[in-house]
């Protein structure tokens, strides 16, 4: 399962 | 970055200046909940942990998190301090432990890694989908807000409604799938203001006065 970089966000 | 993410972000700073030109304009934070005030704080600290490792994704980015840390608890020092007298705690009456409790156990099972960036991060999406209950449950109470306060809250509710096709475009664009615990948690948020949104636009929109029906 990919663990998308979501921390980008706000 | 797309327009949707843009948008989103930009929307929640307005709602933040907002909130603060009500405070300032009015000289009273009366409609406000203090209580949905300090979550965002919580939020806002537990989700930007990141800022103490210096790995920067961009200026851009690194700004809005200092911003939305550093405008939080200003508005708080607002609320308590400057304009005390305005705040009435006896109709901001929502039970924050039963928020904050869930989502401390939440984030405990879903997470990106048992660390100290990635349990408060998760933490912190699943509180911010929350937060605003107190702030709607005051005005479930009080029956009617001032149209800046109604303003505040729809500026709220657009930047999350925003970050849904943020969400979809991201999943077409880039190569990462999906983040469930974001697109969930950001889906609850964002249901939670439709009931509010509807009267925004019914009543607040047509110039009328934001009441609820008795």
């Amino acid at each position: 399962i990919a663990t998308p970089d979501v921390h980008d966000e706000l | 970055m797309n327009f949707f993410r843009l948008l989103g972000d930009l929307s929640h700073l307005a709602s933040i200046f907002i909130l603060l030109h009500k405070i300032q304009t009015t000289r009273s934070c009366r409609g406000i909940s203090f209580k949905t005030q300090v979550l965002y704080v919580v939020v806002f600290v537990t989700r930007y942990l990141d800022l103490l490792t210096f790995q920067f994704h961009s200026i851009y980015n690194t700004v809005m998190k200092l911003f939305f840390i550093g405008s939080s608890i200003y508005i708080l020092y607002l609320m308590r301090v400057r304009f005390r007298p305005t705040n009435d705690p006896s109709i901001d009456t929502f039970r924050i432990e039963y928020l904050l409790g869930p989502c401390a156990v939440l984030s405990l099972i879903f997470n990106y890694g048992y660390t100290w960036l990635e349990i408060p991060w998760s933490f912190s999406i699943f509180l911010e989908s929350v937060a605003i209950l107190p702030q709607l449950f005051m005005l479930q109470r009080t029956g009617e807000a001032e149209t800046i306060t109604t303003h505040y809250i729809a500026a709220l509710g657009a930047y999350r409604a925003l970050y849904i096709p943020n969400w979809i475009f991201r999943y077409f664009t880039e190569d990462n799938g999906v983040d469930a615990i974001a697109v969930v948690a950001g889906i609850v948020q964002t249901a939670l203001y439709v009931d509010f949104g509807w009267i925004y636009f019914t009543k607040v929109l047509q110039g009328q006065k934001f009441e609820l029906p008795a």
